[in-house]
């Protein structure tokens, strides 16, 4: 089964299309892992980006390079994980 | 004890084999309205069940439902539940379902990607794509919303197996997908398809692979205008709707564009709720929620497609 512990929903609003095309090339990072739940479309717009735990210090540093504005939807994805995997297992009993 | 479908817990999520069991109960309690119908196989050999509400008659207009084709958007199969029992439950009730069954048939499949459901049950929560192994790669699985004969390969899908937007290796190529497409062309007489997604909020019609308006944008944006509205008189839900080219983003071989392209007017996907802190992991809370403020929105085009025969 795989986890998500640590991992991080980054919710980050580009300004303009060049930032729109900047996260874009982010996601075709390979290495960097990351899983766009929205995709980066229209400027204004926001874009959700899951960030595995050992890759997040290099995503923010990047974003803040870039000047992106963002903030973190989802502390950890494991632990969200969990509740409701408690909350199905109480329902069943 | 008999089963019930009254005793089924809709504020949970739930696993596959569990919404399939409900099925059935769902029609054993509704013998003479629900029947349930496979249209193939997946790509790992589940069923591909659809719930057929139907009053009688022969070869009827139909309205085509579809909830999960991303496996991991799980509050969309736990509102295709909810609406299939709405259904049920309303019929000789409401006037609307009453005047829609009494001409028209609705199909409704509740598990789209049977084979993501159940791995984001046992070992990927969230996993979106097909289980399809790609040949000559080591990563797995196609997006079914990309894999459809209209614009096939075109902006927003990727030819990266790797990718979450990965189109497969030809249009089709799905089972998931192919079981739709024969069983629509077969039955010959769609007049809408509505494929259910979340999260975004949006209620989108084509096309998603050219900018250019479809013949028909005009009376869907009114239509869509009319449905977002209703949707939000329940809880205030704030929808944004328009063509998925102009709305979100290009995008090619989506389920709608195909069924526009092949005859179905009304072809709408919807993007269901998110309070914007929880993306896909949206609490269990927010399943009846969500399935109820939907339901205004869906009632309203299957209305519209009984009043406009075509």
């Amino acid at each position: 089964e795989q986890l998500f512990v640590g991992d991080q929903v980054l919710r980050v609003t580009a300004r303009n299309e060049e930032q729109i095309a900047l996260l874009r090339v982010l996601g075709e990072q390979e290495e960097l892992q990351v899983d766009f739940w929205r995709h980066p479309n229209i400027p204004g717009h926001p874009v959700d980006l899951r960030v595995p735990f050992p890759n997040l210090q290099g995503v923010k540093k990047l974003l803040d390079f870039r000047n992106f504005s963002y903030s973190i939807m989802i502390e950890d994805v494991q632990e969200l994980l969990d509740e409701e995997k408690e909350s199905m297992r109480r329902s069943r009993r | 004890v008999k089963r019930s479908s009254r005793t089924f817990d809709f504020a949970s999520y739930h696993t596959i084999d569990e919404i399939y069991d409900w099925m059935d109960v769902l029609v054993e309690d509704h013998p003479k309205l629900v029947s349930k119908i496979q249209i193939g196989q997946s790509y790992e050999n589940r069923p591909l069940y659809v719930l057929k509400f139907s009053t009688g008659g022969s070869n009827r207009p139909a309205v085509w439902l579809d909830t999960g084709i991303h496996s991991r958007e799980w509050i969309t199969q736990a509102t295709g539940v909810w609406t299939a029992n709405k259904i049920a439950q309303e019929y000789g009730q409401d006037p609307s379902v009453t005047a829609i069954l009494d001409s028209m048939d609705i199909f409704l499949e509740i598990v789209t990607n049977p084979d993501g459901f159940a791995f984001t049950h046992s070992s990927n929560r969230l996993w979106r794509k097909t289980r399809s192994i790609n040949a000559g790669s080591r990563c797995i699985g196609v997006d079914p919303n990309r894999n459809w004969d209209a614009g096939f390969g075109g902006a927003g899908s990727s030819s990266n197996p790797c990718s979450e937007t990965y189109h497969g290796p030809h249009a089709h190529s799905e089972k998931e997908v192919r079981a739709i497409m024969d069983f629509i062309r077969a039955h010959g007489k769609v007049k809408s398809v509505i494929s259910i997604h979340s999260y975004s909020q949006m209620l989108l019609f084509p096309y998603g692979y050219r900018r250019a308006p479809a013949p028909d944008h005009q009376e869907m944006n009114e239509l869509a205008k009319k449905a977002v509205s209703d949707l939000a008189a329940v809880f205030g839900t704030k929808y944004t709707y328009g063509s998925i080219a102009n709305t979100i983003y290009m995008a090619g071989g989506t389920t709608i564009d195909w069924a526009y392209d092949n005859g179905v007017k009304y072809s709408f996907t919807l993007e269901l709720r998110d309070s914007g802190r929880y993306g896909f992991l949206l609490p269990s809370s927010q399943i009846v929620p969500t399935a109820t403020e939907t339901w205004p929105a869906l009632l309203d085009i299957m209305v519209h497609v009984l009043e406009h025969p075509y």
